[in-house]
């Protein structure tokens, strides 16, 4: 499938692929409608089982000079993430020729699209004999069954598109130094990920990758703004604080409320000192007891992950926003039978929330301050995505939903141990439908090679 | 995030070229193109 974005093959090399799956009846992706950030979501839920479609026709001889390409009507027969099983209009039932197409991309039309570009369709050689009369079969096949829309291929390719450009400046959390965000600049753009560089970075460092949704990137002037702590070269600090902006800042409008903040939050209830359980940003297959260590503008809070050893400069507290969906009230795990990673120096069958509370005398952030609402997600355990690791973040791995408790979902990475597992929203930004990565030309990783044994 | 709009199904007559000629017929497409 020749995807709507060309990157060099290079970059491509040894990408996986779901082929060999998508026919196995046992195999069930999460479909596009599961995936709100994801290209052509919105539209989504207008394209299903039974339309047509003009497509190439690959069953054909030889292309002559008049037409050297050929194109046929097809059904759409089966879909699984962005992927559509397509059988050729005449074949009735015989599904010996039916092939796999993304519909994420440039290789399928609305019916009616061969004409206005002066292409007759030119049925496959294997049925040409089948009818005397394809005008007359296509009449009585075509008409008041569903097609695309028209601009159907101008709608793929705007979805592709990223808000941002490259060139402009950031706030980012640090990559290695998760207390602070820095200033960086997007480098690159694949399929709404940004590749960011660190202003400080060495020229060799591959930077940082997050979707343009994540709640990791802010615009410029953010950390002056919530009181978080930022790292960036003087002349930037003075400019901002002369409320001076560059062309090249990216500013508020192309944020999302999570990443920019909002003064509505000026009293959310959090205070130092509470507890809570969170994911661990560093082991995002933990949920653990946590701290609330500061209370910041526009609806943010510093955390720590009371597992491990304190450290006294601050440099492993993490910025939430009050209403992430990654912390939790105290007691979440026990009522959703989900471990809970306990604190430094205590067991996770013997740790008591009470006596720890008692211990250490400190209260529970009252369950109301938390974000409980859980949308009609979709999700289901054994469904296929695509999903970054979050710990290498430019690797888009193929993944399961091993597990939905409410809105969030464990994310398990086939062929990897269960330690790798990561917690997610069901609206992270941070994965997609089956094909993703062939729609927008990002490398997908497959499962490890396992090496026989000797 | 884009929030997922109901959409209108629509017929649309539309042009079909074969090697034996042209003809259009109704089919439905949705509005996506509002």
């Amino acid at each position: 499938t020749i995807p709507l974005v060309r990157r060099k093959p290079s970059e491509l090399a040894n990408s996986f692929s779901w082929d060999s799956q998508l026919s196995d009846r046992y195999f069930v992706a999460a479909p596009v409608t599961c995936f709100k950030h994801a290209p052509m979501a919105d539209i989504w839920e207008n394209i299903m089982v039974g339309m047509k479609v003009e497509v190439e026709n690959t069953d054909c001889d030889n292309v002559s000079d008049a037409f050297p390409d050929s194109f046929w009507v097809a059904t759409v027969m089966k879909i699984v993430g962005y992927k559509a099983q397509l059988r050729y209009e005449g074949f009735g039932a015989n599904d010996s020729k039916d092939f796999w197409v993304s519909l994420c991309s440039n290789q399928v039309h609305p019916v009616g699209w061969c004409a206005t570009r002066g292409k007759p369709l030119i049925p496959p050689k294997t049925i040409e004999d089948k009818y005397n009369d394809w005008k007359d079969f296509l009449r009585k096949r075509l008409t008041g069954a569903r097609t695309l829309p028209s601009n159907f291929s101008n709608k793929a390719s705007e979805s592709l598109k990223s808000r941002f450009d490259l060139g402009l400046n950031l706030e980012v959390v640090d990559k290695n130094h998760i207390s602070r965000v820095k200033v960086a600049v997007v480098h690159k753009i694949v399929g709404k990920r940004l590749n960011v560089k660190y202003y400080d970075m060495p020229q060799e460092d591959m930077g940082f990758w997050c979707h343009e949704d994540s709640p990791l990137l802010h615009p410029v002037g953010w950390a002056k703004k919530v009181g978080h702590h930022l790292v960036a070269p003087i002349h930037y600090v003075e400019r901002l604080s002369q409320g001076i902006f560059d062309d090249d800042d990216a500013t508020e409008d192309l944020f999302n409320p999570i990443q920019v903040g909002s003064p509505d939050y000026s009293s959310t209830g959090f205070s130092t000192g509470m507890k809570l359980e969170a994911i661990d940003p560093l082991n995002l297959s933990s949920i653990c007891v946590a701290t609330v260590m500061d209370v910041l503008n526009y609806g943010y809070i510093m955390i720590r992950i009371d597992t491990y050893d304190s450290d006294a400069t601050g440099a492993d507290w993490f910025c939430y926003h009050v209403k992430s969906p990654c912390i939790f009230p105290v007691g979440f795990c026990q009522s959703h039978g989900i471990p809970l990673t306990p604190p430094k120096g205590y067991g996770q069958a013997t740790f008591d929330w009470n006596k720890y509370l008692l211990e250490t005398g400190n209260i529970p952030a009252d369950p109301s301050l938390f974000n409980t609402y859980v949308p009609l997600h979709g999700f289901v355990p054994g469904m296929k995505i695509e999903a970054a690791d979050l710990m290498d973040p430019r690797l888009v791995c193929i993944a399961t939903i091993d597990k939905v408790v409410g809105r969030l979902l464990k994310v398990h990475f086939d062929g990897w141990d269960e330690e790798f597992d990561q917690w997610l929203d069901c609206e992270s930004s941070d994965i997609y439908p089956v094909g993703w990565c062939q729609s927008v030309a990002h490398k997908l990783e497959g499962p490890p090679i396992q090496t026989a044994p000797t | 995030h884009v929030e997922a709009k109901p959409r209108k199904w629509e017929q649309k007559q539309v042009q079909i070229k074969t090697m034996e000629g042209e003809f259009s017929v109704t089919m439905w497409a949705s509005g996506a193109s509002d």
